[in-house]
């Protein structure tokens, strides 16, 4: 019977709370994701969500999101965030705060930065298990290509591509740079 | 997608007539040529798929791209080498195996990096939709490659457009668009202003800004400059000379080789 399966079906989950957190920098913040392996409903509806809280000036690595579109909507502080289309075109570059929604395409490639206040955001996503490939940090995909395939394509020295590759290890969710630091002193 | 499989059937299919079509736009870069079929074609809009064919000659190397819809390829002609990077796999390729001193690990700088693959001729390459792929021509014989881009599979949540995402490069620049067989001014007018339209653009990375890029990888601003391709021209089949890539077979080949010699020539010759 449908008592059995159906009607007993889990429709909750909470991502809000910093222990339930999937990703946890210190330095930078916390991001939590909920997807159809942990609340097996989502499977049905083909959505997503991942909370994200952002520690001052810190950065979510760039990506994109090989299948769904991400639709974010910002919880508390602000930031700035880039988004890139295809052939490089800069779609969005604007600061953004408490109550925006931003609509990121598939396959866009965006950037997060928070502000002096942090970033807490909800982003909400057209797939039950979305993915996002990041473009720099320890599952970068320049670091998953080799050194040659890097000088050649940028025409850049071995030093550098050895830079682009392995200067950043963090994952996700980056502290902030020394840069930052300088600015804000 | 079930929308616009909807609206395909009543509009886009009301074919009367099927035509052999060749490509009608050629894209040249510096080590190769990439041919598009004409995608507003009704016989593609109503299968919802577009074609391309690329043409790597010698020591080209297609830089590294994604695309919004899945991918099969065909090797038509020719050799080389090709990697997928997908997100989260291990860097499994070291260009020499670690070394270990009584516990500790010596300090090495070898390159790791995802799993290399071969490909000839004959042989059939299954892309995912938003995942990195990058080939590489290491052969004489130039590639020569036709793919299918299957842009109303489920995978692609945008319109019916193909778009090909670049890391690297200038896609933009460097490009001489040609228009060949079936052609029509107002198509060639449309394509020109598209053209235009996105005439100020590159690869991903230059669309982002240079201080956070510079940041978030770590690395000085020059470095960054390099990588957003700003004053690129060699399109994104570029030329890379002797690209030394670490792959299992040739060092299989290698030992065999050195293990010939060291028997004084007593490999068994077939």
């Amino acid at each position: 019977g449908l008592e059995e399966t159906i009607c007993t079906l889990k429709l909750r989950e909470n991502i809000g709370h910093p222990s339930r957190s999937d990703v946890y920098n210190p330095r930078g913040g916390r991001v939590s994701t909920v997807n159809s392996l942990s609340l097996p409903i989502l499977n049905f509806l083909q959505l997503s969500a991942e909370r994200g809280t952002l520690y001052r000036n810190a950065i979510v690595a760039p990506h994109w999101n090989m299948n769904a579109h991400s639709i974010i909507y910002i919880i508390r502080g602000s930031g700035r965030i880039q988004v890139v289309g295809n052939a490089g075109r800069s779609v969005f570059d604007d600061e953004v705060r408490e109550n925006q929604l931003l609509i990121v395409p598939q396959n866009f490639a965006i950037v997060k930065r928070a502000g002096n206040e942090g970033l807490e955001y909800i982003a909400f996503k057209t797939n039950d298990n979305a993915m996002v490939n990041p473009l720099a940090g320890r599952l970068s995909a320049l670091r998953a290509m080799p050194e040659e395939v890097l000088m050649n394509s940028y025409q850049i020295s071995r030093q550098e591509a050895r830079s682009l590759k392995y200067n950043r290890e963090e994952l996700t969710v980056f502290g902030p740079g020394s840069k930052s630091s300088r600015r804000e002193e | 997608q079930q929308q616009h499989r909807a609206l395909r059937s009543k509009t886009e299919c009301q074919i009367e007539r099927l035509n052999a079509q060749e490509p009608t736009r050629r894209f040249e870069s510096e080590a190769g040529v990439i041919e598009f079929w004409d995608a507003t074609h009704e016989q593609f809009e109503c299968a919802g798929v577009q074609a391309v064919r690329h043409q790597i000659r010698r020591n080209g190397l297609l830089l590294p791209y994604y695309t919004n819809t899945p991918m099969l390829m065909y090797i038509i002609q020719g050799r080389g080498i090709h990697s997928t990077v997908i997100p989260g796999c291990a860097e499994t390729y070291e260009t020499e195996s670690g070394e270990y001193r009584t516990g500790e690990r010596r300090r090495s700088f070898n390159d790791r990096h995802q799993k290399l693959r071969r490909f000839r001729a004959g042989d059939v390459l299954a892309l995912p939709a938003g995942v990195t792929f990058w080939m590489y021509n290491d052969a004489e014989e130039p590639i020569v490659t036709v793919s299918l881009l299957d842009t109303s599979n489920h995978a692609n949540q945008l319109d019916l457009t193909f778009r090909s995402f670049f890391l690297a490069g200038n896609p933009q620049r460097g490009l001489q668009q040609q228009f060949v067989g079936r052609q029509q001014e107002t198509t060639m007018q449309e394509r020109r202003s598209e053209q235009e339209k996105t005439s100020k653009g590159g690869n991903i990375f230059n669309g982002f800004d240079t201080e956070i890029l510079s940041e978030a990888f770590n690395v000085d601003v020059e470095t960054i400059r390099k990588l957003q391709g700003q004053n690129e021209e060699r399109g994104v089949i570029v030329r890379a000379e002797e690209l030394r890539l670490t792959l299992p077979e040739e060092s299989e080949q290698e030992e065999r080789r050195e293990q010939q010699q060291r028997e004084g020539g007593r490999w068994p010759l077939n």
